[in-house]
């Protein structure tokens, strides 16, 4: 494996918004020929040294980098796929060396388990669930949940890894009547998980019984919202969703992200803030990422955006290079960087402050 | 935004909705 990577490059630089809170500190070039379609990071082990590495996904390959010194990378790893493509990383938080992704089309096909073969070390994937997938998401204690089938016969399912990643146990949940988007966990109740849902109403299941507990109808100014990130603190059940279905408001300018209260006892529930983009800036939500009090999203403008969710403003912008939008963006889940890609396989990173 | 707009809140929802809801 040759290292494929990579100077600090010039570009592109943080806009005037706020300077000083992006600072370029790496650049990965994926060397793969096939559109750039995923970014994430995370903890793999080998030779009993446990190291922050970057995983990188394109159509038709997942490379896993392990950092060298001075901010560069080295391929260590590459998993090829040859009927479906790769649509995105599914990081699994409590798992080392193994990651999920999902294959797909438009729509999510295969779940697979990407790892390495203690043996030899060769590169190994298996199949973990296939059909017509809907959602997926990565839950803390080794456990990945996903949504599947039609309406009248949909599954919402929970594998659990075992530590090595192997031997998953598989539980269901009480599927909703109507088809999930999103998953997210709620921070502060480890056995709660919430959903949306094609009717813009966010469900919530308790993930050691399987119970669907509540169906909770929210605003239906944004349809087909999305889950970033839930919090339950003193009694009420605070969530950070995106609306990539909003319309531009000329006195709101582009809501991005927004904060809703919901009680969960009554369901009723209250916007709280709306994350706009600052005057002049203009773009939709495409895609993004909620870590810890900020967020971070692509918008169709091309540019990245991101907010401090506490202050209530974005804090930082990166411009589109020219004829380069960026595609995706993610928080580093090993450290406080911002992961953003462009679908030529340039991968930059950047510390935020 | 104005809790009493929200209704009676419980510190224990999660536990009361488990118990609420069909198994």
């Amino acid at each position: 494996h040759s290292i494929e990577q990579t100077e600090i490059a010039d570009l592109p630089a943080c806009d005037s918004l706020n300077p000083g809170n992006l600072q370029l500190v790496s650049k990965l070039k994926n060397p793969s020929g096939s559109c750039s379609v995923d970014v994430s990071a995370m903890w793999w082990e080998r030779a009993g040294l446990k190291e922050p590495c970057i995983i990188t996904a394109c159509e038709y390959v997942v490379s896993l980098w392990k950092p060298l010194d001075t901010w560069q990378w080295k391929n260590i790893y590459t998993w090829h796929f040859t009927e479906v493509p790769v649509l995105q990383i599914v990081p699994v938080p409590d798992v080392c060396n193994l990651v999920c992704v999902a294959l797909g089309n438009l729509e999510i096909r295969e779940l697979r388990a990407l790892f390495c073969s203690p043996d030899d070390g060769s590169e190994k994937q298996v199949l973990l669930k296939s059909g017509n997938i809907k959602a997926v998401l990565g839950l803390t204690k080794r456990r990945l949940v996903n949504s599947s089938g039609t309406l009248c016969d949909q599954q919402v399912e929970i594998m659990t890894f075992a530590e090595d990643g192997g031997n998953k146990e598989k539980q269901f949940l009480m599927p909703p009547e109507e088809t999930v988007l999103t998953f997210a966990e709620v921070q502060g109740l480890q056995e709660a998980l919430l959903g949306t849902t094609v009717m813009n109403n966010i469900v919530i299941w308790n993930l050691k019984t399987g119970q669907l507990l509540k169906k909770m109808h929210i605003d239906d100014s944004y349809q087909a919202s999305v889950c970033h990130k839930a919090y339950s603190e003193m009694g009420l059940l605070f969530v950070i969703l995106s609306h990539p279905c909003a319309k531009e408001s000329e006195s709101l300018g582009s809501p991005v992200f927004q904060l809703i209260v919901i009680n969960p006892k009554t369901t009723l529930n209250v916007g709280v803030m709306l994350y706009c983009l600052p005057p002049g800036q203009a773009g939709r939500f495409l895609e993004g990422d909620v870590k810890d009090d900020r967020a971070a999203a692509v918008l169709t403008s091309g540019a990245v955006a991101i907010w401090d969710l506490l202050l209530g403003h974005c804090t930082a912008l990166l411009p589109p290079v020219p004829d380069q939008n960026w595609s995706f963006v993610k928080w580093s889940g090993t450290d406080s960087h911002l992961l953003a890609g462009q679908k030529d396989g340039n991968i930059f990173v950047y510390r935020y402050s | 935004c104005n809790k009493a707009d929200l209704g009676p809140i419980s510190l224990n929802w999660f536990e009361e909705l488990s118990s609420e809801a069909p198994p």
